[in-house]
């Protein structure tokens, strides 16, 4: 049900994140109450402009994303072997007026994750057969309340799967329900993407304690990342790990921080990088290995006593 | 017990370990007196940081001068870092679309070359694997309904358990291994297939296209190997070498001996001092890409 047309690499992929659609987005709305959404603007402002205003805190107009995927679907569609695209597709909850609700967020994401497939699918039969493979993951605020993500199954993990179906492998079902993790192989047998559910590992997640407990969500994303890594190097492939929030100290629990800084370096092997977005600064960090041992160490010496 | 358990990383003391790993900016809020849990505290303080993420930016300079003071003045010396510098790894965090700056993303290379004569092993199909892992993960969730902790309420559970030796849980499946010995460094740390290249970053200039003085159309903003940080490649010792650069010079402690000389820096990197003007410019213009061109300042 592909299209069999061999698939020929051009060395190339596409990371794109954060793209925050608002759809109440107006013109010449007032700037000032960072969500442009409503009133004139004020003395000496031309208000909302057509594609948003940088540095002024509104969402992005709906043209804006929808001229940025064409731009993409026009430049580089063609010269890319696959997408990594980090999450958050709908606007800031920055509007008392308009609080954002849950179907509305299922709701914008569903739209943009059928733009993505429009643009990235091609003419094959097979829903999950992409010309271009898109390996979405999951943003803070794609999620409702705000930041609040709990153990699946779940309403939000079951929506999830409806809105994304196309992009996971079928047999990945179960696992995908039980915690939005999944992985692509963007490069059949040989290159992997990994799509971590950050919002396990987030400090600002209350839904979640930590990364020792057992039962803590978190505690069962690095058990599916340890058989996964495992599996993926028996089959001398290499990965690409994705996600929505960075790991930097500042962003996870420091019990997940550590765990994670362990897992890059032991699987250093095939893990090539990782691509996050969520801060909106063009940035990179350097993870210590040894400091995250020696933090890890120095926690099980303090409980010891 | 726990020296022996990582001794395969930790083997050489860490007598340079002065940055606290597990404490960020964050943790300074923690001196104000108030009367919360920590992790409370935390969780709050990262609520508050999260949603700062949409709005209008501010101090972002100081989040950059917070990374250079913690991360890049912090990257180790060439002994240190290990093999091609592989104690680290590097998150790369991207520019967004929304306009928070100006709309920008990444387009990485990476080597194909080779790519048709890497191995494929006979493995098992998939969906035997995604089988085994769903039966694995459920056993795991029966063996949890079945801890301890679960009772805690139920008094005469507990009174019936009482005297049954507690479940040894095993080893913590959430640590990873050690890498196993002969595995070689992966493409993030030696060239070979799949290593990344160079990126190029496009952003669409937001004010000109606003005011129709350019048309809608992302442009290069700039491209790792091009000036100024001609990057040859992206492997975890690019990074590291380009952080060292970001990073601010470190003073060396007054002695008798140096308060004469003009060695005012630590002698590691009196190279680089030498063109300090340069690294101080550069710096400018990684701050500058950071903020995606849109000229923000705290």
């Amino acid at each position: 049900l592909g299209n069999h047309r061999s698939k020929v690499l051009h060395g190339r992929f596409l990371h794109l994140t954060d793209i925050h659609p608002d759809e109440f987005y107006k013109v010449g709305a007032n700037i000032e109450d960072n969500s442009c959404h409503r009133g004139k603007p004020g003395k000496g402002s031309a208000g909302a402009s057509k594609y948003g205003d940088a540095m002024l805190g509104c969402d992005s107009p709906m043209i804006l994303m929808n001229q940025t995927l064409e731009w993409v679907k026009t430049h580089l569609r063609d010269k890319i072997d696959f997408v990594v695209w980090t999450g958050d597709n709908i606007r800031h909850d920055n509007d008392r007026k308009i609080p954002r609700t849950e179907m509305e967020i299922f709701d914008m994401n569903t739209r943009v994750a059928n733009l993505f497939h429009d643009i990235f699918h091609g003419d094959a039969l097979d829903p999950r057969h992409y010309d271009v493979p898109v390996v979405p993951s999951l943003g803070n605020n794609d999620v409702y309340p705000h930041n609040l993500f709990a153990p699946g199954p779940t309403l939000q993990t079951r929506e999830l799967w409806n809105i994304w179906q196309n992009f996971i492998s079928e047999e990945q079902l179960h696992i995908f329900q039980r915690g939005s993790y999944y992985f692509t192989e963007v490069v059949p047998n040989k290159l992997a993407v990994l799509s971590i559910n950050t919002l396990y590992l987030f400090k600002s997640n209350p839904l979640v304690d930590n990364c020792d407990n057992r039962k803590d969500p978190g505690f069962k994303l690095f058990q599916w990342l340890g058989v996964t890594l495992d599996e993926l190097r028996e089959r001398n492939m290499k990965v690409w790990l994705s996600g929505h929030v960075p790991p930097i100290p500042k962003n996870y629990d420091i019990t997940c921080y550590r765990k994670f800084v362990m897992w890059l370096h032991e699987y250093r092997d095939i893990i090539v990088g990782g691509v996050y977005g969520h801060m909106n600064i063009d940035h990179f960090i350097p993870v210590d290995a040894k400091k995250a041992y020696k933090s890890y160490q120095d926690s099980l010496i303090r409980q010891g006593f | 017990e726990i020296d022996g358990q990582f001794a395969h990383i930790l083997d050489e003391a860490l007598e340079d370990d002065d940055a606290e790993f597990d404490i960020d900016l964050e943790h300074q809020y923690l001196n104000m007196g108030f009367n919360v849990s920590e992790h409370d505290l935390n969780v709050a303080i990262a609520a508050k940081d999260a949603h700062a993420m949409g709005g209008v930016p501010s101090n972002k300079e100081a989040y950059m001068d917070s990374v250079r003071e913690t991360f890049y003045v912090d990257v180790k010396g060439l002994k240190k870092s290990g093999q091609h510098s592989d104690r680290y790894a590097i998150t790369n965090v991207a520019a967004s679309v929304i306009p928070t700056f100006n709309p920008g993303f990444r387009v990485w290379e990476y080597n194909i070359t080779g790519i048709e004569e890497s191995l494929s092993l006979k493995a098992k199909p998939w969906t035997q694997f995604f089988a085994e892992l769903d039966a694995m993960i459920s056993l795991d969730d029966q063996n949890d309904d079945d801890d301890y902790d679960d009772l805690e309420d139920d008094f005469v559970e507990i009174e019936k358990r009482k005297n049954k030796k507690k479940k040894d849980k095993g080893p913590d499946i959430s640590l990873p291994k050690p890498m196993p010995e002969g595995a070689t460094l992966g493409p993030g740390y030696t060239p070979q297939t799949f290593s990344p290249l160079r990126f190029v970053q496009y952003y669409l200039d937001l004010k000109a296209v606003n005011e129709e003085t350019k048309p809608f159309d992302y442009e290069v903003e700039y491209t790792s190997d091009g000036h100024p940080y001609k990057l040859e490649s992206l492997l975890v010792d690019d990074y590291v070498s380009l952080a060292r650069k970001l990073g601010k010079p470190i003073k060396k402690p007054k002695t008798k001996s140096s308060e004469t000389a003009s060695n005012e820096y630590d002698s590691d990197n009196l190279d680089e001092l030498q063109n300090k003007k340069s690294l101080d410019e550069l710096w400018k213009t990684y701050v500058k890409h950071a903020f995606v061109s849109s000229g923000y300042h705290d």
